[in-house]
């Protein structure tokens, strides 16, 4: 993504998988 | 206009991976190691181990659903490392570093052996 404006997003990405049902 | 780029998502991604591992779901090999049993996931064992690489990127071997290391292999210095490919970390100290190496050697994990060697050296120094 070289010369393309980043915006650093610090938040969590994706759903956490639970450590048990 | 732009990207957005989620900073923690290689971490997040890992971390769902072990919650996979700990809790059993989709893990598609089990590994012995001199008697002992890990289930894992073939795609992060070759993702961070030459060995593990070579042996799956065979035809012949992709469709393995068990596989018993060399009895030579330390379960615990392969559990250290099993841990550390699904957590970036690796939890040395004097007793566990010369396994950990030997089987980082083994498992064809190259950058973790110059780690241990470091370590090891270091402690020496001290």
């Amino acid at each position: 993504y070289e010369g393309v404006n980043t915006i650093k997003e610090r938040g969590r990405s994706i759903h956490e998988i639970p450590r048990q049902d | 206009d732009g990207c957005i780029q989620f900073t923690r998502h290689a971490g997040d991604v890992l971390l769902n991976f072990n919650r996979l591992r700990s809790r059993n779901l989709l893990t598609d090999v089990t590994v012995q190691v001199d008697g002992q049993i890990f289930h894992t996931h073939k795609a992060i064992l070759v993702a961070c181990s030459g060995f593990f690489y070579s042996v799956f990127m065979k035809p012949e071997n992709a469709s393995l659903s068990a596989i018993s290391l060399d009895p030579k292999v330390d379960p615990k210095g392969f559990s250290l490392l099993l841990d550390f490919m699904y957590t970036s970390i690796l939890n040395l100290n004097d007793t566990v570093a010369l396994t950990t190496l030997n089987t980082a050697i083994y498992l064809q994990m190259e950058h973790v052996a110059d780690t241990c060697h470091r370590f090891i050296k270091s402690r020496h120094q001290v």
